[in-house]
């Protein structure tokens, strides 16, 4: 079984702890507040109240032995980066730590962490790319400069063809599915994802998912 | 341009209200504190000191002509609430609420919010994937049951073609593309995204981008 720590119960640590132990892995929870450490303790395999800059308590409470562990204290930049030095130092294979600028994140990477996570930074860049083109419902970057993008079908591509519309030979995009409600009448129908056939015509209310460059999808008709 | 007010400069505020104007968005700024107003001041079109629960002030402010505005304010519950209900009062299109918890979601959704963001639960669900099933180095699930995933090549598929495999016929899995590096002999070069041909041989390193149901996922070799 995967054994993880997670240090710092705020909003993020206590989501990360709650739902790990929920997907079968065997969770160390640890804050420095007893109160906190209270409130998680049904919830995971141990519950552990200590303080993270503190070598010897992180040993006695069994740090060494974990295969992974997440860093997740949100205000104390000194903290987060003592607590990191110290898991690298009892051995821990995979360190992930939270880091709250980029610039952080350069640092807390140079000196041992594995991972960099910064959860308000993540949710920002994701919001940007929907509320400045709202066509795209979800943009995830997968690689750099590929993303992988939910678009409702433009106005006048309802009734073309996927053949008809050529969207690889023009625009280099790559339909990978297509979500159509199960009743193309009632907007509370649930979404149904199919593989989409390629002379069958797009309909009102069709979202497509398509792969493909950054630069490309901005060829879509807003 | 697309005018967007950005409630409550934290660090998701923040990011999010510099990273809309980076992309060419007309953004209005808003939080109570004058210091932090100033601070961001040159990084968006206008900046107003006020409170996001005095709806005359946010009338002055011009909040009732922008076509979306995010309300990123974390701490305090009734704020958020109230700053929701007077944007949708005022007119404002589509209004995006953070919620510090699914309660908090579902009562701010009731009250009018378009769309909800929860930057720390949103980041949980993420590492979760990535912790307990550390091959694959991302999900995304965009629907419902399915997910893009990123996965390492599992040892004793290298050296096999993906017509081979089969991973759709037998996995229900459909390779998307490849991600290989430049130089296979160096982890440091660069990693390059490409089409997979169905007759090449997997290399030691290459990481496969794939798309199908979750519960097929769980049928790749940890
Ligand atoms: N040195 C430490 N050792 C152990 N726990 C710590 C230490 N410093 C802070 N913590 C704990 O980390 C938790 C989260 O940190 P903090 O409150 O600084 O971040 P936050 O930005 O509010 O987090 P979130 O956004 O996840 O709610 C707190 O419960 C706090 O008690
Ligand atoms: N009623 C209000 N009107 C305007 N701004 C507000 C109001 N209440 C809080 N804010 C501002 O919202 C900002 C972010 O809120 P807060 O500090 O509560 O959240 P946080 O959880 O620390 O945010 P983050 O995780 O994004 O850093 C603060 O700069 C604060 O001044």
């Amino acid at each position: 079984p995967t054994s993880i720590a997670v240090i710092g119960l705020g909003q993020f640590g206590s989501r990360l702890a709650a739902r790990l132990s929920e997907q079968g892995a065997e969770v160390l929870a640890i804050d420095r507040s007893r109160d906190i450490v209270e409130s998680i303790r049904d919830k995971v395999t141990h519950a552990v109240a200590l303080d993270a800059t503190d070598q010897e308590a992180l040993r006695a409470a069994g740090l060494a032995d974990v295969r992974a562990a997440v860093v997740c204290i949100g205000q104390n930049f000194e903290a987060i980066t003592l607590a990191t030095v110290l898991l690298k130092q009892l051995g821990v294979p995979r360190v992930v730590a939270r880091a709250p600028s980029p610039l952080a994140a350069r640092i807390l990477s140079s000196i041992g962490a594995d991972d960099i996570v910064n959860p308000e930074e993540e949710a920002a860049d994701r919001w940007c790319h929907r509320l400045v083109a709202p066509r795209f419902l979800s943009q995830i970057e997968f690689h750099e400069g590929y993303s992988l993008i939910e678009a409702k079908a433009p106005a006048d591509w309802i009734g073309r063809t996927l053949t008809d519309l050529h969207l690889r030979a023009k625009l280099g995009l790559h339909v990978v599915a297509l979500k159509r409600r199960r009743d193309a009448d009632d907007p509370e129908s649930p979404l149904r994802i199919e593989m989409p056939s390629p002379s069958s015509p797009l309909r009102t209310g069709d979202i497509l998912v398509l792969m493909g460059k950054d630069e490309d999808f901005a060829r879509i008709p807003q």
